[in-house]
């Protein structure tokens, strides 16, 4: 069974590693 | 039929924090199991399981812009449910009880909101509908 996701934001990687939004 | 699970590839190390979620190196492997909207995947990697922030994985086939929603520039109206400070300068500070508009629900959990004539990003996970008409 899945357990329920963190309720904190999930985090953002760095800048430099970011994919690009759409 | 079986069930095919998208595969994702991590772009930067990812460490958890707590037990329920799944540490990952750079370009790790893994499958995804559900998609919340609050921006947290369940993965599985060979034997292990757990939640990934979906800002840390792209996908191995190209881009799945297809889920995405397209922006809404009208703007759907929020309530935030808690005080939220920007860590970095794209994002909102936004209070508690607070309403903003949410232009675009991206699937890596951060949202652009518009708050005003200011436009930036805020976790969809401190949001949720008004019941009030736009």
């Amino acid at each position: 069974t899945i357990k329920r996701p963190p309720e904190n934001p999930p985090p953002r990687p760095p800048p430099e590693v970011r994919r690009k939004q759409a | 039929g079986p069930i095919i699970l998208q595969s994702y590839r991590a772009i930067a190390d990812y460490e958890k924090s707590s037990k329920t979620e799944l540490s990952v190196k750079a370009e790790d492997e893994v499958e995804v199991v559900e998609k919340d909207e609050n921006g947290w995947w369940f993965c599985q990697m060979k034997n292990k399981r757990g939640w990934v922030p979906a800002a840390y994985l792209e996908p191995l086939d190209g881009p799945d812009e297809s889920e995405e929603q397209d922006p809404d520039y009208a703007g759907e109206l929020h309530i935030a449910t808690k005080d939220y400070s920007g860590e970095l300068q794209d994002e909102l500070d936004i209070k508690k009880g607070e309403t903003v508009e949410v232009i675009h629900k991206l699937l890596d959990g951060w949202w652009v909101v518009r708050r005003g004539s200011v436009t930036g990003y805020f976790p969809a996970t401190y949001l949720k509908k008004s019941g009030e008409a736009v």
